[in-house]
């Protein structure tokens, strides 16, 4: 029997926007990844009232804060609610939009004992 | 429909008139100043329409209640603006009056003759900036004006019921305005 051919599948981003459009690099990225330029997501999200400034905010390292903030992103803008940064996330963040925060509650984040 | 921290909006007696300016300095070159003047004209009575607050234009930019400009990357309200897209303006919560558009963007007030790929509707803009400038915050209904995005080439004019409710609370309703009169796309949203 014949080995199937592997396929590749390549996802691109409708490229608008020259600000953010280097977030595309970051497809597909989860929790525990360490990419380079996850930290300029990172300021996306402060920038726009989703992400509390902290002493990891200037890491590459997609860590709990991140993951709660992508999440938060997700389910105001309406998309799915995957914690990561899914094709979905990515073009959404890339779309051109207003300089103005968007409202919402307080950021909380609780320390939780394990 | 979100409001600013502490529900700012225009504090004078309503019904009332706020008056609006264009600043002679900071202005784009790829639009006429008149076909400027009617996007925002017609912008601006989108929103009197549903609420008891007139708009009318004045030369008299320094003592004008809302004051519009095109600017370029840093301009001193601590919000730079970041060139060809990312961000494309910003309009600051009452009684600030302030309304700023990103000079980089390519700036259309009809797709017929600007074709280019990353053509921004001006008046679509301007609507939602006038939003802020009234007291409106972000919505996260994807269908209104207060959307925070905007794709390239896109238009999004009409108020949806989302956005009225929203403004017609701070404001109340123009007693000409009948909610029962928008169309059936306008009232989807909130079904």
């Amino acid at each position: 029997r014949r080995t199937p051919l592997e396929t590749t599948t390549i996802t691109t981003v409708d490229h608008h926007n020259s600000t953010w459009h280097e977030f595309e690099n970051l497809l597909d990225t989860s929790k525990g990844s360490h990419v380079s330029g996850i930290s300029e997501v990172k300021k996306y999200l402060q920038r726009f009232g989703y992400l509390k400034f902290s002493n990891t905010s200037s890491s590459d390292k997609f860590d709990n804060e991140f993951e709660v903030a992508v999440t938060r992103y997700q389910r105001k803008l309406g998309l799915t609610v995957t914690g990561n940064l899914d094709y979905e996330t990515i073009s959404q963040m890339t779309l051109p939009r207003c300089g103005m925060r968007d409202t919402l509650p307080p950021l909380k984040f609780h320390a939780i004992q394990h | 429909y979100n409001y600013f921290k502490g529900k700012p909006r225009w504090s004078r007696a309503i019904p009332t008139t706020l008056t609006y300016a264009f600043s002679p300095n900071y202005i784009v070159s790829n639009l006429k100043l008149s076909d400027i003047k009617v996007t925002f004209r017609q912008a601006f009575s989108r929103w009197s329409a549903v609420i008891p607050l007139n708009f009318t234009e004045t030369e008299d930019y320094g003592f004008s209640d809302i004051k519009i400009g095109f600017y370029s990357g840093d301009h001193d309200d601590g919000e730079p603006f970041d060139g060809v897209l990312g961000v494309l303006a910003h309009g600051f919560s009452p009684e600030s009056g302030k309304l700023h558009l990103d000079a980089a963007e390519t700036w259309a007030v009809d797709f017929e003759s600007e074709k280019s790929g990353v053509a921004i509707d001006l008046e679509s803009v301007a609507t939602h900036e006038i939003g802020h400038v009234l007291g409106l915050a972000h919505s996260f209904v994807k269908e209104s004006v207060m959307y925070p995005s905007l794709k390239p080439r896109e238009k999004k004019l009409d108020l949806k019921v989302d956005d009225i409710e929203g403004i017609q609370e701070l404001y109340g309703s123009n007693p000409k305005f009948n909610m029962e009169s928008l169309s059936q796309s306008d009232t989807s949203s909130s079904n």
